[in-house]
């Protein structure tokens, strides 16, 4: 019964949809649900909503599962959409924050590929699309951004895993996002897009080792984001620009974002360090989801400050 | 057995090459081999000291796994039957199941 719904333990893709339109209807007041479109396969693009209503609100985006195989990215966004609506009334902070921004959470991205990876192939990463010019299936979702298409760290081979697709935001999953996130792009003040595995927080850019313009302003979020990660836990997570803290690559969600004016563009990896890796226990999704919690708390209280 | 007993044997490796020539050779298999890599995500990110971790067939692991000790190249199994691993989180999916 979704009264009872159990956020530690990951669900498939229709027990999330049924979730989130109980969400909806059940917390009116703060939550609303759309769809900004339709994968490859024709599945609802759908997205929750966060927030009192009130007009030019600034916003948060967060997305989850644009790989397919990192279901705690998902599990990840249920939990926040449920200890943000619980907190709503118990939390000075997140009342601060829900009546300030509207938050957009897009629980599952990447649809198709993650009904694919509950179904038939766990370790599925891309999209579902198909070329019939190719024998492979499906597209990097994070290198089929508008930023530096098919640069270093994209391969244009199909059936690799990091295929950037034959052309920037050819997956509709993608153009359906990007579109979006761009009409709103005057309202949004940050883009988080959640992963795994690694135990990073990283932000721009991922294609080339130069800094971002405010640096300094995003650096401080995340040092003050990975120290709330650690507070929790001790978990360590390491922070920085893609490039050099992760690796190089190029079409990535966080970097389009940043360069159509988001001042704050984030990319977390979330646990493990790879004991695990993309089979992360049930049992570590509260600890995991508690600590990435705080972070996000932490940066959203950055955005109310002057930097 | 989930995913139909497909991933009964694989395994998870950790590797990290020590230098240019281990680095250059462990590309050339993962090509050969066809591995699914977990991290990083492309072959392309892999140098000196970059700690991969390849998710290889039951068949594959064996090939890889003779090569690394010949080769004493420094390796980790991370996990060493993938779908044991998968079994027991379906356990703790089954019973609601049949809720």
């Amino acid at each position: 019964s979704l009264s009872r719904y159990n956020y530690e333990v990951y669900h498939s893709l229709d027990e999330i949809e049924s979730w989130m339109h109980y969400m909806n209807h059940t917390h009116p007041h703060l939550i609303s649900m759309f769809s900004v479109g339709k994968s490859y396969e024709g599945k609802p693009l759908h997205v929750l909503k966060l927030g009192k209503n009130g007009t030019k609100k600034k916003a948060i985006w967060i997305d989850c599962g644009i790989h397919a195989r990192e279901w705690i990215g998902p599990a990840f966004c249920q939990w926040f959409v449920k200890e943000a609506v619980s907190a709503y009334n118990r939390d000075p902070s997140m009342k601060k924050i829900l009546s300030i921004f509207y938050i957009y959470v897009m629980p599952v991205f990447n649809v198709d590929g993650y009904h694919y990876s509950w179904t038939t192939d766990r370790f599925w990463r891309k999209t579902r699309s198909k070329n019939r010019r190719y024998n492979c299936h499906g597209v990097d979702a994070n290198r089929n951004w508008k930023v530096k298409f098919s640069e270093e760290g994209a391969s244009l081979n199909p059936c690799d895993d990091t295929y950037c697709g034959p052309y920037a935001e050819s997956e509709p999953e993608v153009k359906a996002v990007a579109q979006f996130i761009y009409k709103q792009r005057k309202h949004i003040k940050a883009y988080l897009s959640f992963h795994a595995y690694a135990q990073m927080l990283l932000y721009p850019y991922s294609y080339q080792y130069d800094a971002i313009p405010n640096y300094h302003c995003v650096e401080s979020a995340a040092y003050d984001a990975v120290n709330a990660i650690r507070s929790a836990y001790g978990v360590r997570y390491q922070h920085g620009p893609a490039s050099s803290t992760l690796y190089m690559s190029s079409g990535s969600s966080m970097d389009w974002a940043y360069n159509i004016g988001i001042p704050y563009a984030f990319a977390f990896e979330l646990r493990d360090t790879g004991y695990y890796g993309f089979l992360l226990p049930e049992s570590l999704i509260k600890p995991t989801c508690t600590e990435t919690m705080l972070a996000v708390t932490k940066i959203a209280m950055h955005l109310l400050k002057k930097c | 057995h989930s995913y139909s007993n497909r991933y009964a044997g694989d395994k998870v490796i950790r590797i990290v090459p020590k230098n240019d020539v281990e680095a250059q050779e462990l590309k050339n298999l993962y090509r050969q081999l066809q591995v699914d890599l977990w991290h990083p995500s492309s072959i392309s990110s892999i140098w000196t000291d970059t700690l991969t971790d390849v998710h290889v067939s039951r068949n594959s692991s064996q090939v890889l796994l003779t090569y690394l000790r010949n080769a004493n190249v420094q390796h980790e199994i991370l996990v060493d039957n993938i779908q044991k691993v998968l079994e027991k989180q379906s356990v703790s999916r089954a019973p609601r199941n049949r809720r």
